[in-house]
């Protein structure tokens, strides 16, 4: 029991319960309204509507309005499970728990072949691996010749597409990462474990002392 | 040097991959 009077739950829209979403994902109750704290933040940045768009992701994961960046756009858009173009709280919560320490390899393993699919055809394609690839150099403002390209993509594809038909299929990834587990570091974000103490203001605005956990 | 590296590990080094600034508001 909790020492204040409770007021109900925010009535926010898109705000799914703490409690469902706690028991859909790795997070406690209290980190999903450590994570509300934090998706008021970033959605409220351009227009508060209580949603993410596509601007303020962009602003939040690089800290201004850059232009349109290819992998930015794809992540948004794996965020964004209902295709609505925002992302609501429950969308939020769900695609961060993927990046959760405790959640299961296959499905950082899933996330990554959807990431890298840019045209959600179910195969990682050669030419989805070059735009890439080409899109990693223009934003580290490296220059590579079109032929060193080419061989970094002959290696990979001859490393990862077994059957040799040009494009990567679900389990020639699965084989793929576990023979280079490094590619999965960016599937996961440490700071997910104990989110509470990443925001300190956090402690003064909910009421999840009386929610058990 | 990237000619050793497979594609996947160049692209996984873009900072937009770096979902940690999420939470730095």
């Amino acid at each position: 029991m909790g020492c204040f009077q409770s007021t109900g739950r925010r009535q926010v829209p898109g705000h799914e319960d703490p409690i469902v979403l706690a028991s859909q994902t790795a997070f406690t109750v209290s980190e999903v309204e450590a994570l509300f704290e934090l998706y008021k933040s970033i959605s409220s940045s351009v227009i508060d509507d209580g949603l993410i768009n596509k601007e303020e992701f962009q602003l939040a994961l690089f800290k201004n309005r850059k232009k349109e960046n290819l992998f930015a756009n794809r992540i948004f858009d794996l965020f964004d499970v209902k295709r609505k173009g925002v992302i609501d709280f429950g969308d939020f919560v769900r695609a961060l728990n993927v990046f959760h320490p405790n959640v299961p390899q296959e499905d950082k393993i899933d996330f990554s072949f959807k990431l890298y699919d840019l045209d959600n055809t179910g195969y990682i394609e050669r030419q989805e691996v070059k735009q890439m690839l080409i899109a990693l150099l223009c934003e580290s403002e490296m220059k590579l010749a079109d032929e060193t390209i080419e061989m970094i993509l002959d290696k990979t594809f001859l490393d990862a597409d077994v059957d040799k038909d040009g494009k990567i299929d679900k389990s020639e990834w699965d084989n793929f990462v576990v023979k280079n587990p490094s590619l999965l570091k960016i599937m996961t974000l440490p700071y997910l474990r104990d989110i509470t103490t990443t925001f300190p203001s956090f402690v003064f605005n909910s009421e999840v002392d009386e929610i058990a956990t | 040097r990237p000619v050793s590296m497979n594609a996947f590990e160049l692209i996984s080094r873009s900072p937009s991959f770096n979902l940690e600034n999420l939470f730095e508001q």
